[in-house]
């Protein structure tokens, strides 16, 4: 079924 | 200064409406370009992001950047107590205001309501988005559609495939009771109403969370169409343009991977 990703690691802070 | 009305409360009612359910709060960055938010939700699966260029309000002045730090449900409970029809204008002073005021005006000009509403110091990241990524797969279609698609899907389950390949696009869905699927292709001629086009450099076919989809539903007001971005392995991009390219509403939604 997959697990759930988060976003942290696409998007980094400014 | 900070002063910017809009002509009809609608246009920021329906912002609001499409990202309150997934932000608390959130800092409302006003520059002379427009105003602008971007926040995660809590468990970091979506973020949202909104812009209304300086464009899409009647009077729009910002002498100083300033960030405006709102809690969601309060300015939502705020702006109810405008009418559709109403005029919205904001204020705010550009330093280190502790709230905004609200002011709303009726059609004929002779009934003027303000609000006064409580700013908060919201301590948030930027984080760098990247624009116009080189997508795998775009597909756009009515907003009416994607509502239908992902209300219908997200009854069944909440693990929902988006596969694309040439010209066809297929949603799927597993869940407790069974499953369902749904298939929607190009349409042939562009003088089509409601047209969905599909656009493939590589087919792509990926998992996503049904119950952020379907939540995205409540942004279908603001626009006709829908434009839906994917990557494999990325996050999905999902965009709601204003009319006229007075802004719009985007969500990242980070997809569900294989264990």
């Amino acid at each position: 079924m997959g697990k759930q990703s988060t976003l942290t690691s696409f998007f980094r802070p400014l | 200064m900070f002063e910017a009305k809009l002509t009809e409360s609608t246009t920021i009612k329906r912002v609001l409406d499409a990202i309150k359910d997934l932000i608390q709060q959130a800092n409302f960055d006003c520059s002379a370009d427009g105003l602008s938010l971007q926040a995660m939700d809590t468990p970091h699966v979506c973020l949202t992001t909104m812009t209304l260029r300086s464009q899409a309000f009647e009077v729009y002045r910002c002498d100083r950047p300033l960030s405006m730090g709102i809690n969601l449900s309060s300015i939502s409970k705020i702006l109810k107590c405008a009418a559709s029809k109403d005029s919205v204008k904001i204020v705010a002073d550009d330093e280190g205001a502790d709230c905004a005021e609200f002011i709303f005006e009726n059609e004929s000009a002779d009934r003027i309501a303000h609000f006064e509403l409580k700013l908060m110091d919201i301590d948030s990241e930027h984080l760098s988005i990247p624009e116009d990524s080189d997508y795998q797969a775009i597909i756009s279609m009515p907003s009416a559609e994607y509502r239908r698609i992902f209300s219908d899907l997200s009854i069944i389950g909440d693990t929902i495939t988006i596969e694309i390949n040439k010209n066809t696009a297929c949603f799927s869905v597993e869940g407790d009771i069974g499953n369902g699927s749904l298939n929607l292709a190009q349409t042939d001629s562009a003088d089509e109403k409601n047209p969905v086009t599909i656009n493939v450099k590589e087919p792509v076919k990926m998992t996503f969370p049904g119950k952020y989809l379907n939540t995205f539903t409540k942004a279908v007001p603001i626009s006709e169409f829908v434009t839906l971005c994917l990557t494999d392995g990325n996050p999905l991009a999902i965009e709601f343009s204003l009319p006229d390219e007075a802004g719009f509403v985007r969500y990242f939604l980070a997809p569900k991977i294989d264990q």
